[in-house]
């Protein structure tokens, strides 16, 4: 076990009691910046827990990043870590990070499914799902990334329980979605929510449950366009970008159409690298590349979003 | 634990419509037990599934009958993950 977060892995996957423990040593370590809070249990018992990223105030607008809402998709998950570290090592000395905490807390939240992540290091590493049972079906977990209530039910997920899509019987019916939508709505002052899944490089902004662009398609579009310019100049890596349902395909009840339809214009969700080989499987050695090729384009938006208040 | 002995991932290419709604047809086949790591899009934008040892040769037959283009992205899943354990252990010794 590391002794603290300097000399923690950041280039190899990690288990769930690795993630929790870095957590715990980053808040030990960061008293002024960071704290850790719960903002609830999973299916089996898991605590849900956020790092806030603060330098004081009270209820300041904020920035929302989950990673690891799918289990399988690692690398979003390792670099979430990544990020937590970034921020608190670049606080201080970089200014463009300096100058969005001096008015935002940033929230982020690691393990967003860890029922699933737990199961994909114990039982089946192709896990995406939760792991609510259905009742009537032998077939486990709901896709929490249609499980949201945004066109919940609409064509674009599945209501098979033994589909990979499955939506769930009901909108929130997934204490891991129903405990950030809880957050969300009594914090009230979330202005950015970024949701990140691997991997097909992509940039995603509403709608995805209907071909209705959102009213701020145009800014949203622009900032994507930015922030994917500034992931690109570091690696060269290629994204694409665009609404959800032009860039990928219909997805009902996902995170990010209730986040915007909650009044958080600037929701995004992203699709981290693909090298072209192994998909959720992506090598340990590119866990880094991957987190700071990320980290360029979350500040594009995070700059965006705090010189933008709305 | 699950294991993944034998399943390849393919990555699947469509050329055309007709393609992408063959390939479609076969999102939905709930026997062959198929994952879809990144599902059907539009034509040229390349489709990967995991396929089970078992349903391999049919899920060939179907695309090849089809005169669907495909390659195998990964040939042996249970390969990699072999790997990625050792490699996770590995990091755990001081």
């Amino acid at each position: 076990q590391p002794k603290n977060t300097d000399s923690f892995d950041f280039a190899n996957y990690h288990t769930l009691g690795e993630i929790y423990s870095f957590q715990d040593m980053l808040v030990a370590e960061n008293p002024n910046i960071v704290s850790k809070i719960v903002i609830g249990q999973s299916y089996e018992g898991r605590p849900l827990n956020v790092l806030k990223f603060s330098t004081g105030g009270t209820n300041r607008p904020a920035i929302w990043i989950d990673t690891g809402i799918h289990s399988r998709e690692w690398v979003t998950q390792a670099s979430g870590l990544w990020f937590a570290k970034k921020i608190v090592t670049d606080y201080g000395t970089d200014p463009a990070l300096t100058a969005i905490l001096s008015q935002m807390d940033i929230f982020l939240e690691i393990a967003t499914n860890p029922d699933g992540y737990a199961f994909t290091h114990s039982g089946n590493r192709m896990w995406r799902k939760t792991r609510k049972p259905n009742p009537g079906s032998s077939c486990v977990g709901v896709d929490p990334n249609r499980n949201w209530d945004a066109g919940f039910g609409e064509p674009g997920a599945s209501s098979n329980p033994c589909s990979e899509t499955y939506r769930g019987p009901s909108a929130h019916s997934e204490s891991e979605v129903k405990s950030i939508v809880d957050f969300v709505k009594s914090h009230g002052n979330i202005k950015a929510f970024i949701s990140i899944h691997s991997y097909s490089q992509m940039l995603m902004y509403p709608y995805g449950y209907k071909r209705t662009p959102t009213n701020d398609a145009a800014e949203l579009h622009k900032v994507a366009q930015k922030a994917i310019s500034d992931l690109t100049s570091l690696y060269g890596t290629k994204y694409t970008y665009g609404s959800i349902i032009d860039t990928i395909y219909q997805a009902s009840g996902n995170t990010i159409d209730w986040t915007y339809e909650q009044g958080i214009k600037y929701s995004y969700t992203f699709e981290l690298r693909d090298t072209g080989r192994y998909g959720f499987l992506l090598p340990a050695s590119q866990i880094i590349p991957t987190a700071q090729e990320t980290w360029l384009a979350l500040m594009s938006i995070m700059d965006h979003t705090s010189k933008n208040p709305y | 634990k699950v294991t993944f002995e034998g399943h390849k991932v393919l990555r699947i290419v469509p050329k055309d419509e007709v393609q992408l709604s063959l390939i479609k047809d076969l999102e939905e086949m709930m026997e062959f037990e198929l994952d879809f790591w990144r599902g059907v899009t539009t034509v040229s934008n390349p489709v990967d599934v995991r396929v089970p040892f078992h349903v391999l040769k049919s899920v060939k037959d179907y695309l090849e009958t089809q005169n669907i283009d495909y390659s195998a992205m990964i040939e042996d899943l249970q390969m990699i993950l072999d790997k990625e354990q050792k490699e996770m252990a590995a990091a755990r010794v001081p």
